[in-house]
C-alpha cells in the first residue's frame, strides 16, 4: 500500500520557501509560488490512488496541547467527517480558487517568502485522501 | 571545476495535508 505522508506540523518547511521546485504528478515542475487549483486537480487523477478533498475550516483556535500552534478544525470529503491538526501559525494551506493561505500571513511571508491570503472559516483548502479501492 | 549544484525538487502531494482514512472514518 502507498506510504503515508507526514502530517502538516512535521513536514519539512523548506517546501514552501518561495522559490522551491515542485514536480506535479504530470512531470511538470513549477515554482511553489506559481501553483493553482489545477496543477493539484490535475496531479491527483493522473497519481492514481490519490483523492482530492475538499477540506472546509470550521473553527481556529491556538493550540490547548501544543503552545504556539494553532488547531485548525476542518470537515472532509461528502462525509463531512471532522478532522483538527495542529500547525504553526505561519503553515500554508492551498485554498480552491484562491491559492496559498495562513492563519499568519506576516510569518509566512517573513519564514518563506511567500505571499499568502489570511486563512479564515469558510475557507475550503486542498487536501488528499487514499482513493478507495473500485 | 565547479560541480553544479543539486536543486532539490519536492513532490506536489508533499504540499497539502494528507488525511489519512482512518481519520474520516
Amino acid at each position: 500500500p502507498p506510504s503515508l505522508a507526514p502530517a502538516p506540523a512535521s513536514s519539512n518547511p523548506s517546501h514552501f520557501m518561495k522559490g522551491a521546485i515542485i514536480q506535479l504528478a504530470t512531470g511538470e515542475l513549477k515554482r511553489v509560488e506559481d501553483l493553482q487549483t489545477h496543477d493539484f486537480m490535475r496531479s491527483a487523477e493522473v497519481s492514481g490512488g490519490l483523492k482530492i478533498d475538499s477540506s472546509m475550516v470550521v473553527d481556529v483556535r491556538a493550540s490547548q496541547q501544543r503552545p504556539g500552534l494553532v488547531s485548525l478544525q476542518f470537515t472532509v470529503g461528502e462525509q463531512q467527517s471532522k478532522v483538527t491538526i495542529d500547525v504553526p501559525p505561519e503553515h500554508p494551506f492551498f485554498v480552491f480558487g484562491q491559492g496559498w493561505s495562513s492563519c499568519s500571513p506576516e510569518r509566512t511571508a517573513q519564514l518563506y517568502g511567500l505571499a499568502c491570503h489570511h486563512l479564515q472559516v469558510g475557507d475550503v483548502c486542498v487536501s488528499i485522501t487514499l482513493q478507495p479501492p473500485p | 571545476n565547479v560541480e553544479p549544484r543539486s536543486v532539490p525538487v519536492f513532490p506536489w502531494h508533499s504540499l497539502v495535508p494528507f488525511l489519512e482514512p482512518s481519520h474520516l472514518g
